[in-house]
């Protein structure tokens, strides 16, 4: 899966994912990425997200929406959030996933349950980089 | 608040052998949203164009290089939302388009419908003047490998493992 999330200055946000599937599904099969509020959403009165990873799990856990209704209805930052939501995912369902997400107030939320997830953002003039848990690689450009 | 775009390319077990393609990958196309944001001022054309980005690179799972089906075709999916209205387009059961995520801006922009798939959302992409590609064009040397190491996994454990890796 592949996706984005971004904020302008007036605290408007949209989303976008596209994936191609997984390796061997069936014909017809459908995962999280299309669902809004399983693997894609954007509300400018709580944020935007993106989520990859075991698109049947995401979509019954209802990801994207849980993880922006946090944030809307409670003091957790968007990062705590997403650690709060897919942690609870991978114990219900013994699956992994990973978000990117940024809300009203422009922070970002980035995590992932799975070994590793690839994500990079640019604000201003730096650019940022991971893969790995807990990596940030740092350039400007 | 500071403009940003944030993107991903997928998570799950990436060989340390695809990171540097990968990283170069996720950096383009966060370099590529937030030019366009900074130029259009768009949240809907930086996220378009981020995941254009990352449609067109081989090495992610999206557009070309899309994970294959049991019988080796690409189905795409995509989704894309501006939080201003809630306004959306999603698309599903895609084929032989590079860009899937455009076609989801299409639907929402144009058509009365926020989600069509399969032959509906192929007739939208003929209508808009989306290059249909020749059928296989957007299979890749890397997809077909996965699909057989999947089925030869299946046939082992007898069907255990009911799909391969997640997107």
């Amino acid at each position: 899966t592949v996706g984005a999330v971004a904020v302008d200055a007036c605290g408007n946000v949209a989303a976008a994912t596209s994936i191609g599937g997984i390796t061997g599904k069936l014909p017809g099969r459908i995962g999280d990425s299309p669902v809004l509020g399983a693997g894609t959403y954007a509300d400018n009165e709580s944020g935007a997200v993106s989520a990859t990873g075991h698109g049947e799990s995401i979509m019954r856990f209802n990801v994207v929406s849980r993880v922006l209704a946090l944030v809307h209805h409670s003091n957790c930052t968007i990062q705590q959030a997403a650690a709060q939501v897919l942690g609870e995912m991978t114990k219900r369902f013994n699956e992994t996933a990973g978000i990117i997400a940024i809300d009203h107030r422009g922070q970002l939320g980035i995590y992932f349950t799975s070994q590793r997830m690839s994500w990079a953002y640019q604000r201003g003039a730096e650019l940022h980089c991971g893969v790995d848990p807990d990596e940030d690689e740092f350039e400007n450009v | 608040i500071q403009p940003t775009v944030l993107v991903h390319g997928g998570s799950g077990n990436i060989a340390d052998i695809k990171l540097p393609k990968i990283r170069l990958g996720v950096k383009r196309a966060a370099r590529i949203g937030h030019d366009v944001l900074q130029r259009t001022g768009s949240v809907l054309d930086a996220v378009e164009q981020a995941v254009n980005s990352l449609e067109e690179d081989i090495n992610f799972n999206a557009g070309y290089g899309s994970a294959l089906t049991y019988e080796s075709q690409v189905e795409m999916d995509a989704a894309i939302m501006h939080g201003a209205q809630l306004e959306a387009g999603c698309v599903s059961l895609v084929r032989d388009i590079i860009h899937p995520i455009t076609l989801a801006r299409r639907i929402m922009e144009n058509t009365r419908h926020r989600y069509l798939a399969g032959e509906g959302a192929m007739r939208i992409a003929a209508a808009e003047g989306f290059d249909i590609l020749p059928k296989g064009a957007l299979v890749t040397t890397a997809s077909l490998e996965s699909l057989a190491k999947f089925k030869k996994i299946l046939n082992k454990t007898g069907g255990s493992n009911s799909y391969g890796s997640p997107g």
